[in-house]
């Protein structure tokens, strides 16, 4: 089914309680996000940016898949 | 754009950071 916009509000909240005690992991998710908007980086570079940024997160990692489009997966190592 | 649901999750990522 296609995300909606509460879709991405959860899992930014996930994000964002992931990361309670340091914020600036959140800023720099947003920065990436930015980039990713700006077109500054493309799909293949927002995947490698949130890569490093969440890793040791594979739950966050797992979320983030669900927004990315078909033939695109960030592998989670368990 | 190719990836419409990433575009989605950065426009609410960004507009909730504004608000």
């Amino acid at each position: 089914r296609p995300l909606k916009v509460e879709d991405a509000l959860s899992y930014l909240d996930q994000v964002k309680l992931q990361f309670g005690s340091q914020p600036q992991m959140y800023s720099e998710f947003l920065d990436i996000m930015k980039e990713f908007k700006s077109q500054c980086i493309d799909t293949p570079g927002v995947i490698n940016r949130v890569c490093q940024l969440f890793n040791g997160h594979p739950d966050l990692i797992m979320g983030f898949n669900t927004f990315l489009p078909p033939g695109y997966k960030i592998d989670v190592q368990i | 754009m190719a990836a419409p649901q990433l575009v989605m999750l950065a426009n609410v990522a960004l507009t909730s950071e504004v608000s």
